[in-house]
This record gives structure tokens, sequence and C-alpha cells, in this order.
């Protein structure tokens, strides 16, 4: 564990709660992608398969619980809360996530390193996770304007991904064992999204 | 030793 990836993972826990709890306190979703939300929530329960047969730190086996649990408590209450579901913009966001989906799976039984059911939904969230959120991003641009929460959201977000990046680089340059191109290459395609969310962030 | 980037990551 180094500073970068302890930076880099508060940042997306941060991102994550701020949604929740500014969702469930102000009983409104207005601005947020249901479609990027859904696939975070599919992103966590593919990736963290690995819950129950790999133990690597409690620290980790915690973070894994919180990351699923949250990202399904922000799914949960867009979809079922009374409240939450009203304020949800759905004819803003009306991007085909199943498209990525369906292509993020193809992706993983064509690329990934061992052809084990575990290995496969690894793959497949790592390549989901990279393009999650382009529902958000549409909708963005469908809207027009940046409320705080999507603003606070994405730049937690964003910090997230400047973090695991220069993590990256601190492991690649003190680690024997580093090439595992699909994260890196996912993860960079990952960041240069934000780094266009960014923009039209600033510009507005 | 778990180094096995990025497997021990979230």
């Amino acid at each position: 564990m180094n500073i970068f990836r302890l930076a880099g993972d508060m940042t997306h826990l941060l991102s994550i709660l701020v949604l929740l709890l500014k969702i469930y306190a102000t009983k409104s979703c207005s601005g947020i992608s249901r479609k990027t939300q859904d696939l975070y929530a599919m992103v966590f329960v593919a990736r963290y398969l690995d819950l129950f047969t790999d133990f690597i730190s409690v620290y980790n086996s915690i973070m894994k619980v919180v990351f699923i649990a949250s990202s399904v408590a922000i799914v949960w209450c867009m979809r079922y809360h009374p409240m939450v579901r009203r304020s949800y913009d759905r004819e803003l966001d009306t991007f085909r996530h199943y498209f990525l989906v369906g292509a993020s799976f193809a992706l993983a039984l064509i690329l990934h390193e061992k052809f084990t059911v575990q290995e496969i939904f690894w793959a497949f969230s790592i390549y989901l996770e990279a393009v999650a959120i382009l529902p958000q991003l549409v909708m963005l641009q469908r809207s027009g304007n940046v409320d705080n929460l999507t603003g606070q959201y994405v730049f937690f977000l964003g910090a997230y991904r400047a973090f695991y990046i220069l993590n990256w680089i601190y492991r690649y340059l003190t680690e024997a064992r580093f090439s595992r191109w699909i994260a890196c290459i996912s993860g960079v395609v990952q960041t240069a999204l934000y780094a266009d969310f960014f923009y039209y962030y600033f510009i507005r | 030793k778990h180094s096995s980037f990025p497997k021990d990551e979230l």
C-alpha cells in the first residue's frame, strides 16, 4: 500500500458515499445517471467474486464489502425509494448501456488471463469500469448543466483515477513483476474519459 | 505476500 493508492481508494470511497448520502438526505437524484450507477454496481459484484476465495487483507475485504453495499444502495434508492425515484431524469438518461455490458463481456471472453469464471468476470469488470461513466457523460451533455452533486461526484471520481495512475507508476517503478497490461490500458482509457468530463465541467 | 498487481487492488 502506497500513499497514492490509499488516496485513490479514499477519493473513490468518498465519491460513492457522498453520492449516496446526498441522494438520501435531499431525496433527489436529479442529474445522476442510473445507468452509470447500474454499471458500477455490476462492476463491483463481478470483480469481487474473489471475496470468499482469495484473502488479501482485512482492509481489502472491508473495502470490497463497502463498495458493493454502497453501490447497490445507490441503485436501490434510485429505483425503489418512493421520493428519490420521482426525481430521476429518465428522459435524459438515454444511453443504451446494455451494449456496454455486452461489449465488455465479449471482450472479456476474448482477452483474459485464464479461462475461468473468476478471471473472465474480473476482466469484464475492468473493461466495464473503463466505460461505465459514458451514460453519465451523455446525460450531462444532454442536460447542459452540472449541479453541485454531479460536480462533486465526478471530481472525486476523477481524483481517484488520477491517484490510481500515480499508484501504478509507483508500483511499476518499485515492484519487480508488473506486466498486467489489460488493467493498465483499460485504466488509461477510463482516465481519459474523466479528463473529457473535467474539460466539460470546467468550461461550464 | 500478495504482490500480484492489480488483483490486490480494489
